[in-house]
């Protein structure tokens, strides 16, 4: 389409020579409040036409897909220090697969509202509404990857989103006889699943490596009800004494890890 | 500090041309996380297993991973979580390999495949690439991780 040509983008400053192609740019989800959503394909550099498409998104909830998954876990390229120039992943997954990045919801990176209030109000629902209109619309302007086996990808609080908008599209999909959206699965990792098993798996992490004291551990399964989605302040108190005075200077993301300075 | 790189990368104004990014002049600096959305999140799920159990009827291919140094989402809340959707083992527990070396461990149960990344934190891929695609390799096609 010629939107796509537009969207087609030649090289990326200090990029260097690859074989495959690529295209960027915005799809308007909801023309009211005008919010649109930015996302980067990355096409496979063989064959992009027999593999599958696989959207990745990333969680925080509010992180970018185009800071963290495009540009330090599974895109083509990584930013060397000073940001002047990109070298190339060797593992990145466009070897086999068509990567497309999504920047979701709103607010998150280049994806903007014109309605600012809506900075301050987005929770799961809009988020994989508006990440269904974004496919769908999307694949009007890419209409080479309709009906394409299609996967989901994610980390985090992407444990939300990326189940939430396979449901989505498997509920949109229901009243279709062939769905554009050929949804075949999703992977997800250290996912963000269930709010009371994820934080009594938490806590049990914390004391079985070794980085909270028994006492610590104790008061912590004492003070704290799972159970709720809002903490009591005697817990909060005890689980930031644990991350402030029992961690110590340790990247959390990865405990084995020098932190950077 | 690879997040610092990017903060400088994208907000380049040539690299924003060439990506046909902020066309509108967004009043703000692009960056990798939005304080204002995190501090403002309205409705969460409490919990996805529900969503699991529906999406797994419908016979999707759903594999959940966890890099085993994270202490964020670590790999025992993941478990946990898990553990409570009560599964059918198919493929019991067995190392998964990697360049000859253990890449984690995994397990196959009727309707989601379970898998651990040995050594990765949060951002598997970031901490073992080679892992991660091997992971996502077996996963695009269908199979089972290599047990050697």
């Amino acid at each position: 389409t010629k939107q796509q040509e537009l969207d087609r983008i030649t090289a990326l400053p200090g990029q260097p020579p690859v074989g495959f192609s690529q295209f960027s740019g915005y799809v308007t989800v909801n023309e009211d409040h005008g919010r649109a959503l930015f996302y980067w394909l990355t096409q496979s550099a063989t064959n992009p036409d027999k593999k599958p498409l696989v959207l990745w998104l990333n969680g925080g909830p509010g992180c970018s897909s185009v800071a963290y998954g495009a540009s330090e876990e599974i895109g083509p390229f990584r930013i060397n220090k000073t940001g002047s120039s990109l070298y190339l992943n060797k593992y990145s997954w466009n070897k086999v697969a068509n990567i497309l990045f999504l920047e979701s919801p709103a607010g998150v990176g280049f994806s903007y509202t014109n309605t600012s209030s809506d900075l301050k109000d987005s929770g799961d629902n809009r988020t994989a509404n508006d990440a269904l209109n974004f496919l769908i619309r999307w694949m009007s302007r890419f209409p080479q990857y309709k009906y394409r086996d299609f996967y989901i990808s994610g980390e985090s609080y992407a444990g939300h989103y990326v189940p939430q908008l396979a449901n989505k599209i498997f509920d949109y999909n229901k009243g279709l006889s062939q769905p554009i959206i050929n949804l075949k699965g999703f992977i997800v990792g250290n996912a963000v699943t269930d709010s009371k098993y994820d934080n009594i798996g938490t806590v049990a992490f914390w004391w079985s490596h070794a980085m909270i004291s028994d006492k610590t551990y104790k008061n912590i399964l004492n003070s704290c009800n799972f159970t709720s989605d809002k903490f009591s302040k005697k817990c909060d108190d005890i689980v930031d004494y644990a991350m402030n005075h029992e961690f110590g200077d340790i990247d959390q993301y990865s405990i084995y890890t020098p932190t950077c300075k | 500090c690879t997040e610092n790189y990017a903060e400088k990368y994208y907000n380049r104004p040539d690299v924003q041309k060439a990506l046909h990014a902020n066309t509108t002049g967004i009043p703000y600096k692009w960056t990798a996380c939005s304080e204002v959305l995190i501090k403002n999140w309205k409705d969460s799920e409490f919990s996805i297993l529900p969503t699991y159990r529906k999406l797994m009827a419908a016979g999707l291919r759903i594999w959940v991973f966890s890099g085993d140094t994270d202490s964020v989402v670590p790999v025992t809340a993941t478990r946990f979580s898990l553990s409570h959707l009560n599964l059918k083992i198919k493929t019991q527990w067995y190392p998964w390999y990697s360049g000859g070396q253990v890449g984690g461990w995994t397990e196959v149960y009727d309707g989601l495949t379970f898998a651990t990344v040995r050594g990765a934190g949060h951002e598997v891929p970031l901490f073992q690439p080679r892992r991660a695609f091997i992971l996502f390799q077996s996963f695009l096609a269908g199979k089972e991780l290599p047990r050697s």
